[in-house]
């Protein structure tokens, strides 16, 4: 799976998933990343969220719009909503992660499994990359 | 103004000890240009709908990741694929699953999202929609690479394997 959230100087976010799914899966199965809510949210008033992980777990738990949910109804900053969020994900059994952005800017980039390839720009020049174990 | 942007390329795909140097350094490179070519649209001011087509599309080409060309295989042997976009101004959205044909993914749900009145197409539809709207189409041999190939072989012969030891009778 691959994913991109950003935010425009504008001030709009957007977020994106594209992906192969399972190896080896039979019967048509879909994941989250085509579905809005489980893979992949935005709404400029909260975040845009792009996850990657055990899909089933992410549309059971429609993890991207709850991100946003935390947000809207609790009044979390991003952070605390997405750890939050990967939290109940966790307890869940599900494995995986997301990568989130919001109307200021701030990113994160949660996850619970090996593997995780990440990457973020600013404008003021900040920029990471990341292999994580 | 500000702008910002992040990228992922997958879970759990390989972990960081299993990689060697020479394939952790073709990842990020890969992340970097991904990374420039989203930070380049959004510099010259493009919005970020824009920014998110541009670097999905560009990881969809890139072998590496599991979408677009060097996507895994079914358990029938061919690619499959899903994609979806959401845009946080009008929270207009659109998606594509299940398809075999479209060479970018991400292309046929952004069409879906801004030229049709729905949010979901799949399958044998989906394809017919993005012919429509003039999208590249390619045949499934496109997204097939010789590791996903080998992957997949390795797995079945395991299956095969594991299916005569379970044989009880």
């Amino acid at each position: 799976t691959v994913g991109c959230v950003a935010l425009d100087s504008d001030g709009n976010i957007c977020a994106g998933t594209s992906t192969g799914g399972m190896m080896n899966k039979k019967f048509g199965r879909i994941g989250d990343s085509p579905i809005i809510g489980a893979g992949t949210w935005a709404d400029n008033q909260t975040c845009a969220v792009s996850c990657t992980g055990h899909g089933e777990y992410f549309i059971r738990l429609t993890v991207a719009r709850d991100i946003a949910a935390h947000m809207e109804y609790k009044n979390q900053i991003l952070r605390d909503a997405g750890n939050a969020v990967l939290e109940k994900l966790t307890l869940a059994g599900g494995t995986g992660g997301f990568i989130a952005i919001d109307k200021s800017g701030n990113i994160i980039m949660p996850f619970n499994t090996s593997g995780m390839f990440r990457g973020y720009v600013k404008s003021d020049g900040e920029k990471e990359i990341a292999i994580f174990r | 103004g500000k702008y910002a942007l992040a990228i992922h390329g997958g879970a759990g795909v390989m972990s960081r000890e299993r990689m060697s140097e020479d394939m952790q350094k073709r990842y990020i490179d890969k992340l970097d240009k991904a990374l420039r070519i989203g930070d380049s649209v959004l510099k010259t001011g493009g919005t970020s709908r824009e920014a998110v087509v541009s670097v999905i599309t560009y990881l969809e080409d890139c072998p590496l990741f599991n979408a677009g060309k060097g996507a895994v295989l079914t358990s029938e042997g061919r690619t499959e694929l899903d994609a979806s976009i959401m845009d946080g101004e009008t929270r207009n959205a659109g998606a594509i699953a299940g398809v075999t044909d479209i060479k970018n993914p991400i292309q046929a749900a952004l069409k879906v999202m801004e030229e049709s009145e729905h949010v979901m197409l799949s399958g044998d539809g989906a394809s017919e929609f993005a012919r429509s709207k003039g999208l590249t189409m390619v045949k499934n041999s496109y997204f097939k690479t010789r590791e996903r190939l080998d992957s997949f072989q390795n797995l079945k012969k395991r299956e095969k394997e594991q299916a005569r030891i379970d044989k009880h009778g």
